[in-house]
């Protein structure tokens, strides 16, 4: 795992909670907003159950700490987006909260429905770039969330040691999270 | 009858944009040569952390400081480091991937020799 430079992390006392809020001005139509809630909820998840810090969905988007948005080209933050597939997404190092996807992607939440063969899975791109929001950069660890590319109709959904180490030395540990059990459930899913 | 050719397949056809999707046109391209269109991989490299050169100074050529990138490049992704554009690099490179760059530019060698 690695950190920004000066590693940036969200400097409130933990436990605590963050807000996210989805941009209405910027939603993409293909994917239904209750189902795109469905997954960042899933994916917000994903990391309060390793940390002490719990995601709760905000209705005011201007006060929210995190601000989810799909955009297209140009979107005035320096990073513009290029079309379908090449550049994803991108997310902002803390305490910035911005989570930016391109619009252009074809964005599946279930690969039996999304049939393209260019669908990229919208729930590992949240996860991967709620790491960032969080304070982790790119992994060099393959099998990580944090690794920095994802094959089209390819799913990561499952945080690994090193993505669970490198966000526990930034906020703790969420005393409720038990290293034995997901070793135990790697050792599982590689039998499987 | 003769015998088709051997030809290199890369497992990323359909899996990249227009602009990354002619890279698979530099496998085995080396230090030294001048190929047209290497200046798209520079950008690439450029965007993403490993290369720090003015945008004017991107060329064609395959020079050694685009090797170190690329060096920098495989060490960073966990690829076999050969300082070449090998197929698995290349395959690499056409993969989607998160904007956010992997790795803080290198130090300008020039600025630290003045």
């Amino acid at each position: 795992y690695k950190y920004f430079k000066g590693k940036p992390r969200w400097s409130r006392a933990m436990p605590t909670t963050l807000t996210y809020a989805f941009s209405p001005n910027n939603i993409i139509s293909s994917v239904n907003l209750s189902d795109i809630k469905v997954i960042f909820r899933r994916a917000f998840s994903r990391w309060s159950s390793v940390i002490p810090v719990n995601f709760t969905e905000a209705e005011d988007y201007g006060f929210s700490d995190i601000k989810i948005g799909f955009y297209n080209g140009d979107h005035d933050d320096g990073e513009p987006f290029d079309g379908v597939l090449g550049v994803l997404a991108h997310g902002f190092s803390p305490e910035s909260g911005r989570l930016h996807l391109d619009a252009a992607e074809t964005w599946a939440v279930d690969f039996e429905r999304e049939k393209s063969a260019v669908a990229i899975d919208l729930e590992s791109v949240a996860i991967h770039e709620i790491g960032h929001v969080l304070g982790l950069a790119h992994s060099s660890v393959k099998e990580s969330v944090m690794y920095p590319s994802l094959k089209p109709r390819e799913k990561k959904t499952d945080l690994k040691v090193d993505d669970i180490e490198g966000i526990q030395q930034l906020y703790g540990s969420n005393p409720n999270f038990n290293i034995e059990a997901l070793a135990q459930s790697d050792t599982s899913s590689n039998r499987g | 009858r003769t015998t088709p050719p051997a030809t290199t397949m890369i497992s990323t056809v359909n899996h990249h944009n227009s602009t990354w999707s002619t890279f698979g046109k530099f496998i085995d391209t080396s230090k030294g040569s001048h190929v047209s269109g290497i200046s798209d991989l520079k950008n690439y490299m450029q965007r993403f952390g490993y290369l720090q050169v003015s945008e004017t100074s991107i060329n064609d050529e395959f020079n050694e400081e685009f090797e170190v990138a690329i060096t920098r490049y495989q060490r960073k992704l966990g690829l076999t480091v050969t300082g070449k554009l090998d197929t698995e690099t290349i395959s690499q490179m056409t993969v989607p991937r998160c904007g956010v760059r992997d790795t803080a530019p290198p130090l300008n060698t020039h600025a630290i020799q003045h």
